[in-house]
């Protein structure tokens, strides 16, 4: 039997020290044969993806000796952006929880880590502008926040693996912990006339809060250095504007009928300032069903399964108004339910709509999504790996492989090789892995 | 493999790796060399998924080079 004594590499363009972006090419070829064993790219991203592919197919017989099979691959992504959304602001991730995510994020080809930092109850993220965002947010200062170092090595280690950090601030709504840090951001809620205590959404109507805005979000166009910015506009309840006499009085101002002109109004201007740090940016569906005027160039993520309509018809909507879409609504991976759901992730077809060419190529891909209500870094790994296995091939391969047996085949056998580098990914059924036993 | 690659070919045909001398190397004509941090580091990352950190014994090879 031949050997082989190594793997060589050419890529075609360095870029060594870029980040990834949504437009980086990430195809390569892997000539393994008798004379080569040759992995060629275009860019170092795409060598990468080539490298974990190569790691997957050694194998090792059962007196220990590695081989390889004479193999010919030709291989690029269907979608280009594949994601996986962390929700770090339900309950605190440490930085090591997020880094191993980062590495099964590359064994999966996955190249897009969406961190929702901050959302109800938390504000874990330290920002040197406004310190007391974090410090008065509800999770303790000293222990669980992401400082700045914390954030630059998330980000760094994501680049090396080919992964974009795509960080999200969610206004206005879902802001309870922006409020201790940052007083008057909040709306006051009224009970007749006067104060209840408590606040809601972040105040549209004064210059203070896009001051704010303006400032922070500056803050975070240096810090984060991918060219889009998730910023969230989902789930804002009117009740606490309603209710408060000087958001009436605006109302009147600008000649509102329904709050949804006013939530329209605070996402156009924050969507403004953040165009003007030349960043792009995505937001929740809400925020184009709410008929809010956005740039050309918005990505918009599909999150709701059945409301206002099914997803697929959101789709077909968003794409037919010229806009790019991302998909998530039925990769909740925080939903667990009865058997091997991972066959209905697997199973979505994210372009099976009615709509031309054209706007199937505004699909840009999609994101599994793993919510914090309930999970923390005590559970995240089984409950995340392999089900979001099964999201990541549905954005890599052609829509052609979709045979539910062929794919169980191999993803139990991936899931033993998750073991095996150490990932505790939980069983897709009964039975076992022979790394279970291994000493490792 | 997953996910499952676009374009694939195989055969029985096979090779054998030896952990103690195999290397990834960068090509000649390749615009990334030694000294660029995500493949550096991503050849590091994959020898030790490969094979783990340990050392291993030296293959024996009896008298000829298979």
């Amino acid at each position: 039997v031949l050997g082989k004594e190594m793997l060589v590499v050419s890529v075609a363009t360095a870029e060594c020290d870029e980040y990834p972006t949504l437009e980086s090419a990430e195809n390569y070829n892997l000539t393994i044969n008798d004379d080569k064993c040759l992995l060629l790219s275009d860019t170092v991203w795409g060598a990468l993806r080539g490298l974990e592919t190569f790691s997957q197919l050694v194998w090792k017989s059962a007196e220990g000796t590695f081989f390889v099979n004479k193999t010919r691959i030709r291989d690029f992504p269907r979608f280009p952006h594949r994601g996986l959304l962390l929700d770090t602001s339900r309950h605190y991730l440490p930085l090591s929880s997020i880094l191993d995510t980062l590495d099964v994020m590359a064994y999966n080809k996955f190249n897009v880590f969406h961190w929702h930092l901050v959302d109800d109850p938390s504000f874990p993220y330290e920002s040197f502008t406004y310190p007391q965002l974090s410090r008065k947010g509800s999770y303790n200062p000293a222990t669980h926040v992401y400082t700045a170092q914390d954030v630059k090595e998330i980000i760094e280690y994501a680049r090396l693996r080919g992964i974009r950090v795509l960080a999200e601030f969610d206004t206005p709504g879902h802001t309870l912990s922006w409020g201790p840090g940052v007083p008057g951001l909040l709306t006051p809620c009224y009970s007749g006339s006067q104060p209840s205590g408590t606040f809601g959404p972040v105040n549209p109507s004064l210059n203070s809060t896009y001051e704010f805005m303006s400032t922070f979000f500056l803050e975070i166009s240096a810090v984060f250095p991918d060219f889009y910015l998730h910023l969230g506009g989902d789930e804002v309840d009117f009740t606490c504007w309603r209710s408060n006499p000087g958001i009436q009085d605006f109302m009147k101002k600008k000649g509102f009928n329904d709050f949804k002109e006013l939530e329209s109004f605070y996402i156009h201007t924050l969507l403004d300032i953040v165009s003007a740090y030349d960043k792009g940016y995505v937001v929740w569906q809400e925020v184009f069903d709410n008929k809010v005027k956005v740039r050309p160039d918005t990505v918009i993520q599909v999150w709701r399964e059945t409301v206002p309509v099914d997803y697929m018809k959101e789709m077909e909507k968003i794409t037919q108004a010229g806009f790019r879409a991302l998909l998530s609504a039925p990769w909740y991976l925080n939903h667990i339910t009865y058997g091997p759901d991972w066959n209905d992730m697997y199973k979505v077809e994210p372009l099976a709509f009615d709509g031309t060419p054209e706007q199937e190529a505004l699909v840009i891909g999609g994101e599994a999504c793993m919510w914090g209500e309930y999970v923390d870094s005590t559970n995240l790994v089984p409950r995340l790996w392999p089900r979001a296995g099964a999201v990541a091939e549905r954005l890599w391969s052609s829509n052609l492989t979709n045979n539910l047996g062929f794919a169980y085949e191999r993803l139990s056998h991936f899931r033993c090789e998750l073991l095996r580098r150490g990932v505790q990914a939980q069983p897709i059924n009964v039975g076992y892995c022979e790394q279970e036993f291994e000493q490792t | 493999l997953w996910p499952w690659p676009q374009y694939i070919r195989t055969s029985h045909r096979r090779y054998t790796l030896y952990p103690n001398i195999f290397q990834f190397r960068y090509h000649a004509g390749s615009a990334a060399q030694a000294g660029c941090a995500v493949l550096d580091e991503a050849f590091q990352r994959y020898r030790k998924l490969l094979f783990g950190s340990g050392s291993w014994p030296r293959p024996s090879f009896p008298g000829k080079r298979f």
